[in-house]
């Protein structure tokens, strides 16, 4: 399989994924300086990603998570814009 | 299925398709075919139908292009995004375009044309992305052979919800009754089995939408429909076996597999294969197998193969391994099982008889060497 971005390391995993929800799930640029009350909008996010794509919902990046993130895919959002 | 909210699609059903370039890094003839063949993959299930011209606008503008490329949705270099399309509207909807960046091929080196082509065809005939691991339309990419392509149920049912079934008969391949003179025979030279499974002392030959059942030895062998024997059971069934301490067989296809207790199908199927272990990535089972003699289950996809634990109920650990590495002589397996001892390979036009105990084939046996002809 094609080689990918370097993995294992939480900034690199928590910037790639922010990348992958702006551009696949419509997250908002600045998410992580948000503070309104509620629930982080990356972890919204990233429940909405994991289920989607039919991963256990746990709002982390955990390795599964990563790894459907590092997967190539189609451009095309799977949130509705 | 998905589709797009509030496009239902295209109001015609004669659509039109233009190659505006080339990659260099296949044939155009190559690009040519990939391309056709990814349209033959929705006209197949719809009445939809694709013709190609080589000048003026089209609906379907099929480009490589690389970076930014006009149209607000940049690619982004070697792998990640590989394709986009967009749905069905005049203008730039309907178009696809493919990223230059990428390595295609027509094979597995690289990522596979017409595999993506189908997928974003899909998108400018109005499917949005699917949630179903095992369809087309998921947005993840997954190397199949293209020769053993067939559209996944998830997305015939989603264009159809769009364009309706196709109205022409198509190509048969197989048809409805088993008994019919144009059903595959057993005894073609170059039968191909999809799966081949024992259930309690018969063998199981899946094909397409039929089974062939060899009840003894000494028997004339029978062909059914899935459908008689289990309603609830998908046709193209891709991999079997029997789990004979628990009275079940186990079947796969795509990322789901169905449980058969006894001669019925369990309430509780289908269940998703990543409930077994499999990683996200694996999308399909090639073949499977319990062997008596080592008391694990194996599962085979693409050249590897995990090992699982019937006891346990999970795979081993250190899995996936290469086929080559357990099974000496063997490096694809399409369908598998055991008999007095032995196990049985698939692949091609070929069978091979593995002793576990030996850890090498032992024999090289037709196809249909079970059945009598």
């Amino acid at each position: 399989f094609p080689a990918e971005p370097p993995r294992g390391n939480e900034e690199n995993d928590a910037k790639f994924a922010e990348e992958y929800l702006k551009r696949y799930y419509n997250l908002q640029n600045n998410v992580r300086q948000s503070r309104k009350k509620g629930e982080n909008p990356l972890t919204l996010k990233i429940k909405e990603m994991q289920q989607f794509l039919g991963l256990k919902v746990t709002g982390k990046l955990d390795s599964e998570t990563m790894e459907v993130m590092h997967q190539p895919r189609c451009g095309f959002v799977d949130a509705g814009e | 299925f998905n589709i797009f909210p509030g496009n239902k699609g295209w109001n015609k059903k004669e659509l039109t398709y233009r190659i505006l370039n080339y990659t260099p890094d296949m044939l155009q003839s190559e690009v040519d075919y990939a391309i056709q063949r990814a349209f033959k993959v929705w006209s197949d299930v719809t009445p939809l139908t694709f013709t190609r011209i080589y000048s003026g606008v089209s609906d379907i503008e099929i480009s490589f292009a690389a970076q930014v490329h006009n149209d607000y949705y940049p690619f982004d270099g070697p792998h990640g995004t590989l394709a986009h399309a967009f749905a069905p509207s005049s203008g730039i909807g309907g178009d696809a375009h493919f990223d230059e960046d990428e390595t295609w091929t027509s094979g597995s080196n690289g990522y596979n044309l017409f595999i993506v082509a189908a997928h974003e065809f899909g998108h400018s005939l109005g499917l949005f992305h699917s949630s179903d691991p095992s369809a087309l339309m998921y947005p993840t990419y997954h190397f199949t052979e293209p020769s053993e392509f067939r559209l996944p149920e998830d997305d015939v049912n989603g264009i159809q919800s769009l364009y309706g079934a196709r109205t022409a008969p198509e190509e048969p391949t197989v048809p409805e009754k088993p008994n019919d003179p144009s059903t595959p025979s057993t005894c073609l030279p170059n039968i191909t089995f999809d799966a081949v499974t024992t259930l309690r002392g018969e063998i199981i030959f899946f094909k397409e939408k039929t089974f062939w059942r060899q009840i003894s030895q000494n028997s004339e062998v029978e062909q059914h429909l899935i459908s008689t024997f289990w309603p609830t059971l998908p046709n193209h069934i891709q991999a079997a076996y029997e789990f004979q301490d628990r009275d079940q067989v186990l079947a796969f296809k795509g990322a789901k597999y169905w449980v058969i207790s006894g001669y019925e199908v369990t309430e509780d199927s289908p269940k998703s294969i990543y409930d077994l272990g499999f990683p996200r990535t694996v999308r399909k089972v090639d073949a499977a197998v319990y062997d008596d003699n080592s008391r694990k289950t194996y599962f085979f996809v693409n050249d590897n193969y995990w090992s699982y634990d019937e006891q346990k109920q999970s795979m081993d650990s250190g899995f996936p391994k290469k086929i080559v590495d357990r099974f000496p002589g063997l490096t694809k397996i399409r369908a598998a099982f055991q008999k007095d001892g032995f196990l049985y390979f698939f692949d091609g036009h070929h069978q091979y008889e593995f002793s576990s105990a030996k850890r090498r084939v032992t024999r090289l046996l037709k196809n249909n060497s079970w059945i009598k002809c």
